[in-house]
């Protein structure tokens, strides 16, 4: 069961200024980063219960419906995006205030349509990961493009954009590099 | 005149090597230009006080001019009805993506850095350096404490004479969220994704380092050098910074504080699959 008493615990261990300043020993810090990393899935549980109790179950099955994170998006790396040709992008807006995110998507070829929550399709752009970024030592993923849409997020809520694959509009929404020389 | 990023009130203006030149936000104009050097980390011998080596610990760069990482390659630029980068390469692994948001009054720079090569022995710490001609009268400001802008004072402390014997690591403070500096017309703030360490070693200028990797053990308790690895090899570290520039305090204010909220609590992502037709999900 989601809980997020363990990143509670979690946070107040790293509040050591060893943690905090990255003095620790490495064997050390892999236990930080062992400890913070257990923490964080057991928030995204209780993540995956809010979202739902608010989404619609599938025709086939009860069961609700699944919810994925992507915790190496800090590599550009993120399995469901780039295997999928359908899923649903769910943004969370944590602030007090309405924000806009540029989502950033890892993605093999460009050619998606973005439909907001309203129905309409939103404008799309996709660019080429950088190669400094593909060569990252460790980075498992197929993703050569990054599919980017703006987010216009409520206070303290979220929003669900239909992402579908449609190769008619790749060739329009890819954007093509030109050399500064 | 065709080499500027962004289509709204907030414009970059790059040069040849697609590094930044000139920016403009709401008509205020300001020639700026950004670097990546890096400090060679002193090796020290770790008697008490003298000569201790720069690691975990202390920053202590072994020479006061750093290194310059000189642009290599042809940057790219790619430019949309969203976004317009340029992806660019730096010697010494080192490469960054410069981007301006439709709307948003900001310059990202996506920085990739490592692995830090060490063949030549020597411990290495990069940074990455703004270059304004803003008369600061030493002056600059950080966030140390995490709530508040403290104002710094180069070579000074408000509290007790300062003996400046390191003009570099002495003058080298803790950034959580942002570093800041302004001419009384012109206000600058760079931001950050971490917290980081940072300075204006000179009037106009500001540096965060953000990569370090260095081969001798401080002495001051951990036991172990700075020289993390993955896959065989030193770290790769990748973050961003947000360039803004304003033309009043005010302004300054509201631009970076809101930045630095969205960038602490930013919006979270999740996916869900489905076979669900559009409609039928909605």
């Amino acid at each position: 069961e989601g809980d997020v008493s363990k990143m509670r615990e979690v946070v107040a261990v790293a509040q050591h200024h060893d943690a905090v300043t990255g003095t620790a020993k490495q064997a050390v810090t892999f236990d930080y980063q062992q400890r913070l990393s257990e923490g964080i899935q057991d928030c995204q549980e209780v993540i995956k219960y809010a979202y739902q109790n608010l989404m619609p179950t599938s025709k086939s099955s009860a069961a609700p419906p699944e919810l994925i994170f992507c915790p190496l998006m800090n590599t550009t790396e993120c399995p469901i995006t780039e295997t999928s040709t359908q899923l649903i992008d769910n943004v969370y807006n944590p602030l007090a205030r309405p924000v806009s995110k540029y989502v950033r998507l890892p993605v093999t070829s460009p050619g998606f349509d973005v439909i907001a929550p309203n129905g309409q399709k939103i404008e799309t752009q996709v660019i080429p990961i950088p190669k400094p970024v593909l060569l990252i030592p460790g980075r498992k993923s197929s993703a050569t493009y990054e599919l980017i849409f703006r987010a216009d997020l409520p206070p303290i809520g979220f929003k669900s954009f239909f992402v579908i694959k449609n190769a008619s509009v790749a060739e329009r929404q890819l954007s093509k590099p030109s050399r500064m020389a | 005149k065709k080499a500027f990023l962004g289509k709204g009130k907030f414009l970059l203006g790059v040069d040849r090597n697609g590094r930044i030149q000139r920016l403009s936000h709401n008509g205020n104009v300001l020639d700026v230009t950004q670097d990546y050097v890096w400090y060679e980390g002193h090796p020290g011998n770790n008697s008490e006080f003298e000569f201790r080596a720069s690691g975990a610990y202390i920053f202590r760069p072994w020479h006061e001019k750093p290194h310059v990482a000189q642009p290599q390659g042809n940057p790219i630029v790619y430019k949309g009805p969203l976004v317009d980068e340029i992806h660019m390469n730096f010697g010494f692994n080192v490469s960054q993506v410069l981007r301006v948001y439709k709307d948003k009054p900001e310059a990202e720079i996506e920085w990739l850095v490592g692995p830090i090569p060490i063949g030549d022995h020597v411990g290495k710490e990069v940074v990455s350096r703004f270059n304004t001609q803003l008369d600061t009268k030493k002056t600059f400001y950080t966030d140390s404490n995490g709530r508040q802008l403290l104002k710094r004072e180069r070579n000074f402390r408000p509290t007790w004479n300062l003996n400046v014997t390191e003009p570099i690591a002495g003058n080298y403070y803790p950034i959580n969220s942002r570093i800041a500096m302004n001419d009384g017309k012109t206000f600058v703030t760079v931001l950050t994704d971490r917290s980081q360490g940072g300075s204006s070693l000179k009037d106009g200028q500001l540096e965060i380092m953000i990569h370090r990797r260095l081969l001798y053990d401080d002495a001051f308790g951990v036991g172990e050098a700075l020289n993390e690895e993955a896959f065989g090899e030193g770290l790769v570290v990748r973050g961003k910074h947000w360039l803004q520039v304003s033309s009043s305090a005010e302004a300054s204010a509201k631009n970076h504080r809101l930045r630095a909220q969205q960038a602490f609590m930013d919006a979270q992502i999740s996916f869900t699959p489905t076979s669900l037709s559009f409609q039928e999900w909605k």
